[in-house]
């Protein structure tokens, strides 16, 4: 593993801080100010009415809203853009759904076990008509948890990077390159939690979620293929262009 | 191929 020094740890810390605060779509102050208030059961009703493909569309452009917000926070890791443009994408493509489920915990509420979604707060019910209940269930269940271990906004920061900046993806060309980027990332964020007197706990409860993640975007992808394959021209022609290159 | 995430990625960053 590379010798890093403190000074080096810190300043690592407060790069991916800063990209994470500069790029997470809500900020703390907005997440106050947003009003907590959930869907009515007429406005649920309403979403589940509709059409099976209208509702697969309108996830889809919220997914990949968020992602965008991924891509720039990937761009101000310190050491992102050096890498060959290859691994930019191929770390880009599977990781940033897993950073946007990660962010999900920001515009969680525990309490009444829903998310920001459309501009109030939705519960699973909302998203009845998507016909991925199980996949919907563990998404609201992985949310819960990464709430439950109550991270810090720097916590948060590093464990996305580190997330992000996955050594072990195929088709990486320079994966030594990406492994150094890696360990620096996980010194930094033991670092932080060090400094933040967080138990020993915690990081073993992170690696667990990593396995999580993957499993969350693993049957994304199958969902999307089953989608897909009864409706071809809608994902075809009204789904964003991004969407259809990261999952397609 | 990724033309979008290409053109994402060479964007300055603002």
């Amino acid at each position: 593993s590379p010798t890093v020094s403190l000074a080096e740890l810190d300043h690592l810390v407060q790069i991916i801080s800063k990209s994470h605060l500069e790029t997470c779509q809500y900020l703390r102050e907005e997440l106050q100010q947003m009003s907590r208030q959930n869907f009515q059961q007429d406005e649920v009703e309403s979403y589940q009415s509709k059409p099976r493909e209208a509702m697969w569309q309108l996830c889809a452009v919220k997914i990949t809203e968020a992602i965008q917000y991924v891509v720039e926070f990937a761009k101000r890791i310190d050491g992102f853009m050096d890498l060959c443009q290859n691994d930019q994408i191929v770390l880009l493509k599977a990781g940033s759904l897993e950073v946007v489920f990660v962010r999900m915990c920001r515009v969680f509420d525990s309490q009444s076990n829903s998310v920001y979604f459309d501009g109030k707060f939705a519960g699973p019910d909302v998203f009845k008509g998507l016909g991925c209940d199980d996949l919907i269930s563990s998404v609201f269940d992985f949310a819960k948890s990464m709430c439950s271990l109550h991270l810090t906004e720097d916590e948060l920061a590093l464990f996305s990077a580190f997330v992000l900046l996955s050594a072990d993806r195929s088709w990486l060309q320079e994966k030594l390159q990406v492994e150094k980027l890696q360990q620096k990332t996980q010194l930094a964020l033991q670092h932080v939690l060090q400094k933040n007197q967080r138990e020993h706990g915690v990081l073993s409860k992170l690696r667990c979620k990593v396995s999580a993640l993957r499993s969350l975007c693993s049957r994304h992808t199958e969902k999307l293929s089953a989608f897909r394959a009864v409706y071809p021209d809608i994902v075809q022609t009204h789904f964003p262009p991004l969407y259809k290159e990261l999952f397609g | 191929k990724h033309k979008i995430l290409h053109q994402l990625l060479q964007n300055s960053t603002s």
